[in-house]
């Protein structure tokens, strides 16, 4: 769907699903993908943050969707 | 939110930077 691997839609949903105002913590989404590697989901990040899907907010380990309210 | 007013102006900074890259994504799709 979307241009998008399994693991890229999976860490852009719990991003969008994220109601902190900072945005999802990779501790956080490591946490909620423990069948991820923290590496493989550094990957998703990168590549959904250069596709514009997401962007980092008050530091790097941290994310908010550009599709989220 | 316990944001700060920097914080909030870069977070809509990024936000704004990420909306910018998707339509440019989209448009190259085209």
């Amino acid at each position: 769907v979307n241009g998008l691997t399994a693991h890229q839609s999976q860490v852009l949903t719990l991003i969008k699903n994220c109601p902190v105002a900072e945005g999802m913590s990779l501790q956080e989404l490591k946490f909620q993908l423990h069948n991820i590697s923290m590496a493989t989901i550094k990957q998703a990040v990168e590549f959904l943050s250069s596709e514009g899907h997401i962007y980092s907010t008050v530091d790097d380990d941290h994310y908010k969707s550009t599709d989220a309210e | 939110s316990g944001l700060t007013e920097e914080q909030k102006r870069r977070i809509e900074e990024n936000r704004q930077k990420a909306l910018a890259r998707r339509a440019e994504r989209l448009a190259a799709q085209k």
